[in-house]
């Protein structure tokens, strides 16, 4: 999985 | 950043503001749930930590900060300042039964067990139970005020413009995340009944109250 883009998130 | 997804975030501190400034102009937090806001603002305090630990880009801290503040605020509305006007008796919701799930829930399923990453997931399940109290009150009294009902709708449709955040990152970049999209589709959903109430009432000019 991606988690590190996931953060960019609010 | 896409469309949805600048959408949703501004839908979201638009649900936020219109509550605050509802709370505030009418000196009252009568009909407004203050278990569902302490929820929202553990919701906040969980998930942004990483205000500490990593700068993802000015718009992304502004926002998280704006979040949490106003998330506070509110809470300090209902609990301190406009204690008087809170109605208590009819926010009965039992929010052990939530966040006691939730928390095991976190630790069993997430992408990694390290403190941070429980904690963001914590606050992401709770995030789509977190409304709950709101929708028993109003379910309980049978009635909402019409500006409440603005609050709601922009609340559910950020998650539901998050959906298509989603749809879209998977298809121009690849990008899911599991967690985020399972627990974004169960938080819409407990919106679908009162997005009917709202376009079939509301919308008409008529004030959201329930058959008795």
């Amino acid at each position: 999985c991606h988690r590190t883009n996931v953060k960019d998130e609010l | 950043m896409n469309i949805f997804r600048l959408t949703g975030d501004l839908s979201h501190l638009a649900a936020i503001i219109i509550l605050l400034l509802k709370i505030w102009k009418s000196r009252s937090c009568a009909g407004i749930s203050g278990k569902s806001q302490i929820l929202f603002a553990l919701v906040f305090t969980t998930r942004y930590l990483d205000l500490f630990t990593s700068f993802i880009s000015l718009y992304n801290t502004c926002m998280k900060l704006i979040y949490i503040g106003c998330a506070y605020a509110t809470v300090y509305l209902i609990y301190a300042k406009f204690r008087a006007t809170y109605d208590g008796n009819h926010d009965s919701f039992r929010v052990e039964f939530l966040v006691v799930p939730v928390g095991g829930l976190s630790v069993l399923i997430n992408h990694d067990f390290s403190p941070l990453e429980i904690l963001w997931t914590f606050s992401i399940y709770l995030e789509s139970v977190a409304i709950l109290p709101q929708l028993f009150m109003i379910s309980k009294t049978g009635e909402a005020e019409t500006i409440t009902t603005h609050y709601l709708f922009c609340l559910g449709l950020y998650r539901a413009l998050y959906l298509f955040n989603w749809i879209w990152r998977f298809y121009f970049e690849g990008f899911f995340d599991m967690i985020a999209i399972v627990a974004g589709v169960v938080q819409t959903v407990l919106y679908c009944d009162f997005f009917y109430l709202y376009v079939t009432k509301v919308l008409k000019g008529k004030k959201l109250s329930l058959p008795a």
